[in-house]
């Protein structure tokens, strides 16, 4: 079988927002997401190192929804969600509502591998990254400004009962 | 929300998806990403991740839809996935999109919104970069 990866890096794209700066960084870190995963899968590695590698380096990526860079919570925290699923053993592990992982993913994975279970939530699913090894870190990793001012856009919004005017903060987006 | 799917060597899928959820969500709402069967779901045939409103993917079991479509309708992976993505969510208000990839190496990528940030290498080895439906 020859190898193929594909990725994504949300569907929320409004092209009215999106600046050449923007445009050029989201490119950039696609395609170097997208050729580590590749280098997995060439070098012989399974699937799951592949996905792994590849939503790694969208998680460090501000630009992207998930791991540093992520949306704010009404309440102002930053909160990950990860899944994934081996097709060949149809195993699967599953982490939400972490506040301190950096890369949720691993920790997803972690879940698959050293556990009976499927999916940990909040509290406990941290506990369980610290007992594994899982890299930890404080929440303020993940705040950037822009995502805290589509947080407060959002409030105002809220408040004024215009919600939803602006699509890029609107609350359906991931 | 990001995600990832995978063909390997051995003829093996797997799927991921990770997500810092919605703007000014409360209560703990969970979406559809760490759901599996929903945002994420990989078997023998067929890997997915989704991306888009999570309430709709989780109410379709999208992921999951979009594989059995695959693995026992034997529907091509593109029909499958749009049907789901484009039809079906959709129908019932949502909007989104998502990446499938079947054991045959054939990919999907639909979407119903502006654009969705992706990337693939297929069999040639070759990687591209997309964001709008043009592209």
């Amino acid at each position: 079988t020859r190898p193929v990866l594909v990725i994504h890096g949300g569907a929320g794209v409004v092209r009215s927002d999106m600046t050449a700066t923007i445009e050029a960084d989201v490119r950039a870190a696609l395609l170097k997401a997208v050729n580590a995963g590749y280098a997995e899968l060439k070098s012989g590695k399974p699937a799951l190192d592949a996905v792994t590698a590849a939503i790694t380096v969208l998680e460090d990526d501000p630009n992207f929804n998930a791991g540093k860079g992520a949306v704010f919570t009404h309440d102002g925290h930053n909160e990950l969600d990860s899944a994934i699923m081996d097709g060949s053993t149809l195993k699967a592990g599953a982490i939400a509502g972490v506040r301190t992982v950096r890369n949720p993913i691993l920790l997803a994975r972690s879940v698959m591998e050293k556990s009976p279970h499927v999916m940990m939530a909040g509290r406990g699913a941290e506990d369980f990254a610290k007992a594994n090894g899982i890299t930890l870190v404080e929440p303020a990793y993940f705040r950037t400004e822009r995502r805290w001012q589509q947080l407060q856009k959002a409030l105002a919004e809220e408040k004024a009962g215009v919600a939803h005017a602006d699509p890029e903060t609107a609350k359906h987006f991931g | 929300t990001v995600g990832a799917v995978a063909l390997d060597r051995s003829g093996h899928l797997a799927a991921g998806t990770s997500t810092g959820g919605m703007t000014n969500k409360r209560f703990g709402r969970i979406g559809d990403s760490p759901v599996i069967g929903a945002g994420t779901y990989a078997d023998a045939n067929c890997a997915v991740s989704g991306t888009g409103w999570g309430e709709y993917y989780l109410r379709t079991v999208a992921a999951h839809s979009i594989c059995m479509r695959v693995g026992l309708l034997k529907q091509p992976l593109a029909e499958a996935a749009a049907q789901v993505i484009n039809k079906d969510i959709p129908k019932l208000g949502g909007d989104g999109g998502a990446i499938a990839l079947a054991a045959d190496g054939s990919m999907a990528m639909p979407f119903n919104t502006d654009g969705m940030f992706r990337a693939w290498v297929g069999a040639d080895g070759v990687a591209h970069v997309a964001i709008y439906a043009d592209e």
